[in-house]
């Protein structure tokens, strides 16, 4: 049975998509089948992998809705370029499904649904959301065993933190019992300023234990791999995002084992 | 008459609130008198604006949605620090607006109906979008005259721009003949970096005339002023980003002129 991790903030530009692709690959080179599963319209996680979106006979959106012929996630997903990690890419026609969704049967448990038939196959899935608690989201939290939030190290993306853990408390209550918080992780560090210092100490205080140790330092080159469809653990192996990333797979995996 | 803009982009994190906040400042300076509206449920306006959104009686949510009593986009509005800039605020209360809407008649113009009463009060109404293309966003382009779309200088917000553009022609067929591309302003640019650079060129190539020349350096001081609850032309008036918001405001009023 895989872990099912939903990596989630509806802050926008805090480092959802960078995470998933990056803890991915992190946790596959500690010997684990990963699957990171695309649900943003915008597609960024599947355009970081250098796919082309326009090119891609079906996607998440396919799976999901009901569509004639029906469509499996085991259609649909694709190898990459990282050994043992898999994608379940998305497209544009995903900013359709919210609405669509509105009135299906079970409408949140779309994604657990989809899911089920890859359940075995993989160590963990990732699921990559979009900045918004719509429908999409509210799919992620059901289906995940527990919830991966990226916080920037600025005052805005602090007091989005209090929106999102209202809302996970709700799916918990109506949705998905178990879904537990994984942690916080704190991204696109920048230690010389202390405006972020004073962000990171705010987040110990207010997340405690659930703020993993890591920390994701800010760095041009996390930017710069996204445009060679690369991970920052292949385009530059040991920056100090990769090294982060790492060690953020390993605090997961050891934590774990501990459960 | 008031211009009403709609500053757009469903990336996330790329400056739409500090892009809003801070062009009103500019534009207030020059004379103008401006309304911000908060369409976001993070409520990062509001929140930057120094206003407690747990204190306050009434926001933009009521308006839009049939709440007995009637509440009016005048009960809501609220001075700020800013001589001549006023705001319409947000609370959390909005996330549940999409679904609300839904089913509204005439859903998609519930913001234009609400503004109505104050066109005439302002030189300018700018409207701060949530970092998605639902219905909050589409109300937003349905009443605006035209759409800033602020542009984080990177690979994958650059990606996201064409969505946008296709949800803005979609609008403009459908909902709103008016709606014309204000520009595309380019935000927290990093010169140092050459990846910064090739966006930059890239942004000029695919919107030519439509890219402000003005562009928004990044600084830590943009971040430290929100803390404050000040514009950054309050927080440090001399700093690079108060004198580039200043220099779009420019623009922007002898593009106005000139039409
Ligand atoms: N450690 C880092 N250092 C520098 N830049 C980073 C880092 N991590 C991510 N970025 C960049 O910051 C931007 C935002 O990251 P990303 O797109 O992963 O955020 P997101 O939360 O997924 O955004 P959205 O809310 O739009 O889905 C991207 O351009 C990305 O390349
Ligand atoms: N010029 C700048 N230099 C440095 N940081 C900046 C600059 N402009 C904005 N920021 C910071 O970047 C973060 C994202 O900005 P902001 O919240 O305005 O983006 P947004 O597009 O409104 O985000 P969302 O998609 O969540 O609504 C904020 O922490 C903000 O303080
Ligand atoms: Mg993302
Ligand atoms: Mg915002």
């Amino acid at each position: 049975m895989s872990t099912i991790i939903a990596i989630a903030n509806q802050k926008g530009g805090v480092a959802k998509t960078t995470t998933c692709l990056n803890l991915g690959h992190a946790l596959s080179e500690r010997g684990q089948k990963v699957l990171l599963c695309d649900l943003d319209p915008q597609s960024s996680l599947t355009i970081s992998l250098g796919l082309d979106v326009r090119k891609l006979p079906s996607t998440i959106y396919d799976v999901l809705l009901d569509t004639k012929p029906r469509v499996t996630i085991t259609d649909i997903i694709r190898s990459t370029r990282m050994k043992a990690v898999d994608v379940a890419p998305a497209s544009i026609d995903l900013s359709k499904a919210e609405l669509e969704l509105f009135s299906e049967m079970n409408r949140e448990r779309a994604l657990k649904d989809a899911l089920k038939p890859v359940q075995d196959a993989y160590d963990y899935i990732l699921i990559d959301c979009p900045p918004s608690l719509g429908l999409l989201t509210t799919n992620a939290l059901a289906a995940a065993d527990s919830v991966l939030i990226p916080l920037q190290s600025d005052y805005l993306a602090m007091r989005g933190a209090e929106l999102l853990l209202a809302t996970i408390e709700k799916v918990r209550h109506k949705l998905n019992p178990k879904l537990a918080l994984l942690g916080v992780i704190v991204t696109m560090y920048d230690g010389r300023t202390s405006h972020a210092k004073d962000v990171l100490k705010e987040v110990r205080v207010a997340f405690g234990e659930r703020t993993f140790k890591s920390v994701i330092p800010y760095s041009v080159r996390a930017k710069e791999s996204v445009v060679s469809g690369q991970s920052i653990l292949d385009y530059d192996a040991k920056s100090p995002p990769a090294e982060s990333y790492r060690s953020l797979a390993a605090e997961i995996l050891a934590y774990a084992q501990a459960a």
